[in-house]
């Protein structure tokens, strides 16, 4: 029903002023002692996975890189069934990080491990 | 003639096996200097790893290693006595079994020190390859010269290609040029280590398994 949401467009771009709440990409540096995993991960000493975290705004702006699936679920969440839950705010693109550790017989090993790190959020 | 004095020349000589044991005690108690800090073969991969990534972990662009995964195996040293004289020869064997599958050899190359200053004079090592069923012996000539005069000896071509790669067995032999003053404690040379540069064609993190067994939190 375009007429409500050009009725009601305002809130929706109140909305889209970027409300604290919006789907972000926040940071939260990690220690690997903190995970358990200080006994074998030698390097890095820092490690900052940062996360995605926050609501999926309604008119879901293009630089989410929703898929039109997810803008489709957020209208049937808002006009259909409430019970439908909107989007998710996930990691959208990651980045490796690499690692040096200590093998169970003594020997060192360095490798590169895949979608350490977030790098952008998406709503799906 | 740097070896020990024939026991026929010692004074009254406690019977040979007593006396062997007297001198290898009066060696180990001449602290025999291990050489460098063993520590050598995590200071490579922590330099290895520093020209790899950055402070975050985060690969630096054009990754220098050319794969994503770099495996230091240690030697197992076997044999008695390594030193005669001047001359020390050291079998080492580097075990292979149970390398995962998904990690695929592209590169192997023993890193080691082809010249180690001593008190008087140097110590000049060399990698000698050990005769088996499948390969003949061979002198092994660094390929090429890495950072802080370690020298890196291509063996790919002696490892079994693929899974159930079995294990590399080589002679680390050196001699000790110079003048030898008095009784200098022989320095052990560190071990070379065996660098096995794999492309794991899995992204995933190592499964639990690969940790080492640590109750969970």
């Amino acid at each position: 029903d375009t007429g409500m949401l050009a009725h009601d467009l305002p809130g929706y771009l109140r909305e889209q002023g970027g409300e604290k709440s919006d789907c972000s990409l926040r940071p939260f540096p990690v220690s690997f002692a903190q995970l358990g995993w200080d006994h074998w991960i030698i390097a890095p000493h820092r490690y900052n996975p940062r996360y995605c975290k926050g609501a999926c705004p309604r008119l879901l702006r293009y630089d989410y890189h929703a898929p039109n699936h997810a803008v489709v679920q957020s209208f049937v969440h808002q006009l259909v069934d409430a019970n439908v839950p909107r989007p998710s705010c996930v990691p959208y693109r990651y980045s490796p990080i690499s690692v040096l550790m200590i093998e169970r017989d003594g020997g060192i090993l360095y490798k590169e491990y895949e979608n350490m790190i977030a790098e952008s959020c998406t709503c799906r | 003639n740097q070896s020990l004095p024939p026991p026929s020349s010692l004074p009254a000589v406690p019977p040979l096996p007593l006396l062997q044991a007297l001198q290898a005690r009066a060696a180990s108690s001449r602290g025999w200097r291990a050489g460098p800090a063993s520590g050598q073969p995590l200071r490579y991969m922590l330099n290895l790893y520093r020209r790899a990534a950055d402070r975050e972990g985060r690969p630096r662009r054009g990754r220098s290693l050319g794969t994503n995964t770099v495996r230091l195996v240690r030697a197992r040293s076997h044999g008695g006595q390594p030193w005669a004289g001047r001359w020390y020869v050291q079998p080492l064997t580097y075990r292979l079994e149970g390398q995962p599958a998904a990690e695929h050899l592209l590169r192997a190359a023993v890193v080691y020190l082809p010249s180690l200053p001593l008190a008087h004079g140097r110590l000049l090592c060399a990698l000698e390859l050990v005769a088996t069923s499948e390969t003949p012996g061979a002198l092994l000539s660094p390929a090429a010269r890495t950072r802080r005069s370690w020298a890196e000896v291509d063996v790919t071509p002696y490892l079994l290609p693929g899974r159930g790669m079995g294990s590399l067995v080589l002679r680390h032999v050196c001699v000790r040029a110079g003048r030898a003053v008095g009784h200098d404690a022989p320095v052990a040379p560190s071990h070379p280590f065996l660098l096995l540069y794999l492309n794991d064609t899995q992204a995933g993190l190592a499964p639990p398994a690969a940790e080492p067994h640590r109750h969970r939190r």
